[in-house]
């Protein structure tokens, strides 16, 4: 058997890919749909700490609701959908 | 379900929507079709109905875009984003974006629909057998002008049945050339061009002149998609170009190679590694029809959802044989209210409940055999009431009455039938409908809608297609009436003109539109059904009808429920 022909990856030039980190895309994510702001009771916006924002985005996707940037919460992150925030403030 | 803050609703049942543009991905007619489909998901369980506008403001504005492209939230490229839309309201309130660096389709990968050729509009059937090889993309072996084309049937060889496939030498969408082909080559601000272009545009749309010289006459139109087109990368809409070279080996179909996410690319020059010129090969895409009918959920005021099976959850999910989730009929009856009509769906036959209290008597035909029997229904609409039908023609020798989806049958002195469910017998035609007529020859029944008909033999369909297929011009918002001549002619009638088709050629006769009192003096030149029946032309206008007679005279002018045989 030869040795597997190591696949070189290349950077294809207008590729969109999305390098950001696990944790950058995380927090653009939560911001963009409405996770990370919530309105206090005196309905002034007040920023939660990510732990609170993911286990609001695992309650929304029906997720366990761990508070931390497990696996399933990174791929559910990466799946296409509505540009509509879930949360609206 | 979720609802927006103060249960944002439109204030009124009728709502009207307009699509501004395009997306190359699919051709027209099924972008327009997947868009009324998506809006049935939704009138069919509240009383809402939609109208669609072709100029002006509507309620719900429907567009394509990409990144930026004209509100505070730009697109992110292929996939991620796929669309989003606005809870109801002034402005830009209620109208839904669609991302077009998504490649749209019906969710199981490439639409082709095919154009002139022997197979009426039919799609490419990949793969198929030319002259013993095998063809999965359009193709243009076997023809000199380079017009890609495609078999409709798995063995061209066997059938012969073939369509040619879209591309920018056939036609162009949008623009201001009514559909005309790319010229080229083409010249545009000095420069000379032989293909597509995104130059002079910030939108990334490809486009092209359809003349020799866009700078002295102006007249351009956005290219079509091929099947090959790419999807992303830097030359989007660009076909693939086999053989290409990439890391100096050569590749004639789509590779992952030099990718660590495994999406299938190819180079759109024959060198990757002098050109650097690439893009996505098509995959499955998104259902134009799924993520419509979510985003219009959004532009009637529903929000997102946490149900996963929901519509309105937020996440894209492919669902072959879609039906709303009870979460997303709650949430839009919590806003609008049931379907106060009859149920717009007929019973499937498996769950029938033969309960002496249904009130629909379900028995669905076997889709094989064009049953000679239909049903009929609770009715829910007295046809003597009725002021305004939708459609009125012959069919097998009965009067037919059409209206919202319901129709009665009539001859003279019987006893009148109905009413029936058009979707039991003539299954995927809209609700509302403009006229119809049955071809005395072949027996086919033509069915018309705004710009689309449908062709039933039996219950086999061919359709939706453009009426401009037939030659009416593309302006032409609906048909409203026909009348046959002969065997092989039938007038089609729209606002104070009518036209002559030829039912061989299926072509408009030449000298055509003629206008009907230059024909048929006498008749009002408003009428919203023209039919033939007994040998008589009817002009109908509200209840009143007036009959003429072969010969041109107005004979008769009486009362529309006189030929539905009310007390």
């Amino acid at each position: 058997w030869c040795h597997p022909v190591k696949s070189k990856f290349l950077t294809f030039p207008g590729d969109l890919i999305k390098n950001m980190t696990d944790k950058q895309l995380a927090e653009d994510y939560l911001k963009r749909f409405g996770y990370m702001q919530v309105l206090d009771k005196s309905g002034l916006q007040a920023t939660v700490s990510t732990s609170k924002a993911l286990k609001r985005l695992q309650n929304q996707l029906g997720l366990e609701e761990t508070g931390k940037l497990d696996q399933p919460t990174i791929d559910a992150m990466k799946k296409p959908r509505c540009g509509v925030p879930d949360v609206r403030n | 379900y979720q609802t927006f803050d103060g249960d944002l609703k439109w204030d009124h049942n009728d709502v009207t929507y307009r699509i501004l543009n395009y997306s190359p991905d699919l051709d027209a007619s099924i972008t327009d079709d997947a868009f009324a489909r998506a809006f049935q998901v939704w009138s069919d369980v509240t009383p809402l109905s939609f109208t669609r506008l072709y100029e002006g403001t509507a309620d719900i504005m429907i567009s394509f875009g990409k990144k930026n492209h004209g509100d505070p939230y730009p697109f992110d490229g292929k996939d991620g984003l796929l669309a989003h839309a606005y809870p109801p309201g002034e402005g830009m309130q209620g109208d839904a974006h669609f991302d077009d660096d998504e490649y749209w389709t019906l969710g199981t990968g490439p639409v082709i629909k095919t154009y002139y050729g022997n197979a009426e509009g039919a799609m490419c059937k990949f793969p198929f057998r030319f002259e013993g090889k095998s063809y999965s993309t359009c193709t243009t072996e076997g023809r000199e002008d380079g017009l890609p084309w495609c078999a409709t049937t798995a063995d061209f060889g066997k059938d012969g049945k073939y369509g040619f496939c879209p591309s920018e030498l056939l036609f162009t969408y949008d623009g201001n050339s009514d559909g005309q082909p790319c010229v080229f080559p083409f010249v545009f601000d000095g420069q000379t061009y032989s293909s597509c272009t995104t130059e002079g545009r910030n939108d990334g749309y490809r486009w092209c002149a359809t003349t020799a010289n866009f700078d002295k006459d102006k007249k351009y139109g956005f290219c079509p998609n091929r099947d090959t087109a790419v999807i992303g990368g830097n030359s989007e809409g660009e076909p693939c170009q086999f053989p290409f070279t990439f890391l100096g080996k050569t590749y004639t179909s789509c590779t992952s190679e030099g990718r660590s996410d495994g999406k299938l690319w190819c180079a759109t020059t024959s060198s990757y590694d002098k050109d650097n010129k690439w893009g996505f090969c098509a995959d499955k895409g998104y259902s134009l029809f799924l993520v419509a009918a979510h985003e219009f959920g959004h532009a009637l005021g529903l929000d997102h959802s946490n149900i996963q099976d929901a519509l309105m959850y937020p996440m894209y999910k492919y669902v072959a044989d879609f039906s709303l989730n009870e979460d997303d009929i709650e949430g839009i009856q919590y806003l609008y209210g049931p379907n106060r009509g009859p149920k717009p769906t007929p019973p499937k036959p498996s769950t029938t409940t033969s309960s002496p209290v249904s009130t629909a008597k379900p028995t669905k035909p076997t889709p094989s055999t064009t049953p000679s029997v239909y049903t009929p229904v609770e009715p829910s609409v007295d046809p003597c009431q009725v002021d305004k039908f939708d459609v009125i023609t012959e069919i097998q020798g009965e009067l037919h009455f059409f209206k919202d989806g319901y129709y009665w049958k009539s001859s003279s002195n019987k006893e009148r039938k109905g009413p029936f469910m058009v979707s039991e017998r003539w299954p995927t035609l809209p609700v509302k409908l403009d006229t119809a007529f049955e071809d005395p020859v072949t027996k086919k029944i033509y069915f018309f809608a705004d710009t689309q008909f449908w062709v039933f033999t039996g219950q086999d369909v061919l359709g939706p297609r453009r009426i401009e297929k037939l030659g009416l011009p593309g302006t032409l918002k609906k048909v409203e009436g026909a009348l046959q001549r002969g065997n092989s002619k039938v007038l089609l009638f729209s606002g104070e003109e009518y036209w002559r088709l030829d039912l061989k050629t299926q072509q408009m006769d030449k000298g055509y539109p003629r206008h009907i009192d230059m024909t048929f003096g006498g008749v009002p030149m408003d009428a919203h059904d023209v039919f033939l029946y007994k040998g008589h032309f009817y002009f109908c206008r509200n209840i009143y009808y007036w009959r003429m007679t072969s010969r041109r005279q107005v004979d008769r002018v009486g009362y529309v429920y006189e030929l539905l045989n009310c007390p």
